[in-house]
């Protein structure tokens, strides 16, 4: 994977992590 | 939507929400708020891992918007305690089975369950050692008999 698919993968985690902090903060 | 391989891992939890999904969605919530962190981390890059977490994520968010009125899902420590009643009534179901020598696949499949439930608390922080002596347990005790079971003999 080339430096662009690498940043669209970890950007993409990234949201994933920040939705998942979200739906735990408010628990 | 098809359990990518690499996510195999997290298919017991995922079943358990579904079995809950009308019984009781705050552990069907729960067990696949739990699947979720666990599949984050054995496998998130993947572009099919990832079509599959965010489709799970998808379905937490709906499903929290939809029990927004629901302590459980609120509250932490709600949530909490009636994880840890749920575990425990199916784990003393199964116990007391048990020990009146009742044997069948019910039971067995109540002591995994029980087991799957302790594990899903460990969302709300670490186990204490007496959850973690009843997982132990449960999950033993449900290989032990389902192996009894399936091979016609009588469980000690």
């Amino acid at each position: 994977m080339g430096s662009v698919g690498t940043s669209v993968a970890s950007a993409e985690q990234d949201e994933l992590s920040q939705r998942l902090s979200r739906l735990r903060d408010q628990i | 939507m098809a359990l990518p391989p690499q996510l195999k891992a997290i298919q017991h939890y995922l079943r358990t929400a579904q079995e809950h999904e009308k019984r009781d969605p705050v552990v069907a919530y729960y067990c696949r708020l739990y699947a979720m962190q666990t599949g984050m981390k054995l496998d998130s890059k993947t572009p099919e891992c990832r079509k599959f977490l965010v489709k799970l994520m998808d379905q937490l968010e709906t499903m929290k918007k939809d029990l927004s009125d629901n302590e459980s899902i609120t509250q932490e420590v709600v949530g909490n305690a009636h994880l840890e009643n749920y575990a425990l009534k199916m784990f003393l179901y199964a116990d007391n089975e048990d020990r009146a020598g009742q044997f069948h696949k019910n039971m067995v499949k109540s002591f995994y369950t029980s087991s799957l439930l302790l594990d899903v608390i460990s969302v709300f922080g670490e186990l204490s050692e007496e959850n973690i002596q009843h997982r132990k347990y449960a999950r033993w005790k449900a290989t032990y008999i389902h192996n009894c079971l399936k091979n016609g003999e009588t469980p000690q």
